[in-house]
Parts: structure tokens; sequence; C-alpha cells
């Protein structure tokens, strides 16, 4: 059995200006994960840390550099699970978490229930202290071009076949 | 959406994604991502996923999890990840891409959309790509 870390970016088409940065953050991120691995981690350290990493660079669209919903505003997702217990925790709609993947293990880790939702996401985020952030800190300049460029080219309800 | 998977020294399976949704949603909108089996899966018994792409394609055919199931009958991580979102192209019309791995290590980052970034650490050195066949 050989450790290893596998990450992804996306499957999203990236503008050739951004696949330069785009590849080099999953470089970063993978690094980082198996760097984990290395020192006697475990997986779910390293899958966490690794996205945590991905999170946190604005080049993709998870955490700061999240594309943006209808509104102009930052929803969202992240799940964690682990093999060894079939242990999973995860979080939707959440709004004002810098890591939403950090959240998500939480909710594995320390509630009996296996996904939280919006406000509830953040009540729970609250009640064991994880920071909130104003929700315009994880909006970046490139995300609300593509939603302003978005909304004027398309009706609101042509939502089919983008991808996340 | 990002992901991640890993195997660890004691061959323990796991797996991470997160994402922002995708452009332009409707408020309330929930993909994939966060919906076990979909956006992802893990099981020391057979391996883990984290996925991406057109997230209700997706979730119309638990993408993470049928990746896992075509495992359990015997195919590589590489064969199974293909059979996979081949199905989904097919049945619903998505793309999207996986990345995979097995308890033994071995590992795959597959996708049928025109790219994704993947990166796969393992030994030491760094396997990596953007477009199909790299």
């Amino acid at each position: 059995m050989l450790p290893v870390v596998v990450v992804h970016g996306g499957a999203s088409d990236i503008p050739k200006g951004r696949t330069g940065k785009s590849v080099s953050g999953v470089r970063s991120a993978a690094r980082a994960g198996y760097t984990i691995l290395q020192g006697g981690g475990s997986s779910m350290d390293a899958v966490v840390e690794a996205v945590t990493q991905l999170e946190n660079n604005p080049f993709f669209s998870a955490g700061c550099g999240s594309v943006l919903n209808i509104k102009g505003e930052v929803e969202m997702d992240a799940i964690v699970m682990d093999g060894k217990t079939l242990g999973s925790g995860a979080v939707s709609a959440v709004r004002n978490i810098t890591n939403p993947i950090q959240l998500a293990r939480l909710v594995m880790d320390k509630t009996s229930h296996t996904l939280l939702t919006a406000e509830g996401a953040n009540q729970f985020a609250r009640s064991i202290g994880v920071p909130e952030v104003p929700p315009e800190s994880l909006i970046t300049e490139y995300s609300r071009m593509c939603w302003e460029k978005d909304l004027a080219a398309n009706p609101a309800e042509c939502q089919m076949w983008k991808m996340g | 959406t990002v992901g991640a998977v890993a195997v660890d020294n004691e061959g323990n399976v796991a797996c991470a994604t997160s994402t922002g949704g995708v452009l332009n949603k409707m408020e309330g909108r929930v993909g994939d991502t966060p919906c076990i089996g979909c956006g992802g899966y893990a099981d020391n018994q057979v391996g883990a996923v984290s996925a991406t792409g057109h997230g209700e394609a997706n979730m119309r055919v638990t993408l993470a999890r049928l990746v896992l199931f075509h495992m359990e009958q015997g195919q590589s991580v590489e064969a199974a990840s293909d059979l996979s979102l081949a199905y989904m192209k097919s049945r619903v019309g998505g793309l999207g891409g996986v990345v995979t791995v097995d308890p033994q290590g071995q590992w795959a980052a597959r996708f049928s959309s025109l790219q994704m970034p993947w990166v796969a650490a393992q030994k030491d050195a760094l396997h990596y790509g953007l477009y199909t066949g790299e």
C-alpha cells in the first residue's frame, strides 16, 4: 500500500490566463496534503488540509473566490467522509465561513448529524467558536466580474449545464 | 469546486470536496457536493472519490458511489472512473470529473469535461495534468 493524495480543482472551463495559477494551486495543495501523510498523519487530515488550501486560494471556486448566486452572494457547500468509520459531515449554503471544509469536518466530529444547512450551520459554527467573516471578504473582483457578465448575457432562469 | 482523496500509512481512505456552486444559481440551490455518494464517498473496503462537474447530473447518477460500485465489481480505479463518467454523460448528458483512490494506493484523475486541473502526490513525486491525456 502506497500513501497518496490526489487533488482536483474543478471541471469548469478555465480561461487561458488563469490555467497556470490553477495548476500551481493544486500542486501546492497536493504537496501540503502529502506532507501530512509523510509525517504519519491521517488521510482525513491530509484531504482537509489540501482542500483548505484551495478554499483559501482565490483562483478556485470554493471558499474565497466562490462563484456568486443570482443575488450576487456567496453560498458554499462542503463534505468530508472517513473511509474507516463511514463517518461523514457536510454543510450547505453557508455564507460567512472562511473554510466550509473545516466546518464540515466539525459536523462529523462533534455532532450526530451528517449535514447542516444555511443558518443552522452558522449557529453550529458559532456554538463551537468557528469565526464568522463578512461575506464580502469571500468575494473576489474576478467572481464579481463573471457574475455581472453572466447576468447580462443570460436569463436568470437559464441554469442548466453550468459546472461547479 | 475543489476536492481531494487520500490513502494514509494505515490504508485508511478519506475524501473532501468544497464548492461555491454554479454561477448565478438560485438562492438556496444545493448541488452534489455536500450529498453523500454524489460529491464524495469513502469506504476503506473499496476506496474514495471526490467529484466535480454538472452538479444536478452528478446527483442523478450518485457519481462518487457509482465509481466505487464499479470498483466493487472488480474494475480498476481508472476504468471505474471512466465507466461512471460515461454513464453520466449518456444517461443525463452531464460532464464532470473525479479523483479516485483504492486502499492500496492505486489512483486515477479522470474527467469528461474539457479540462480539470489535478495533481497526485505519491512516492515523493508529483503527477499532474489539466487537459485530457495529460
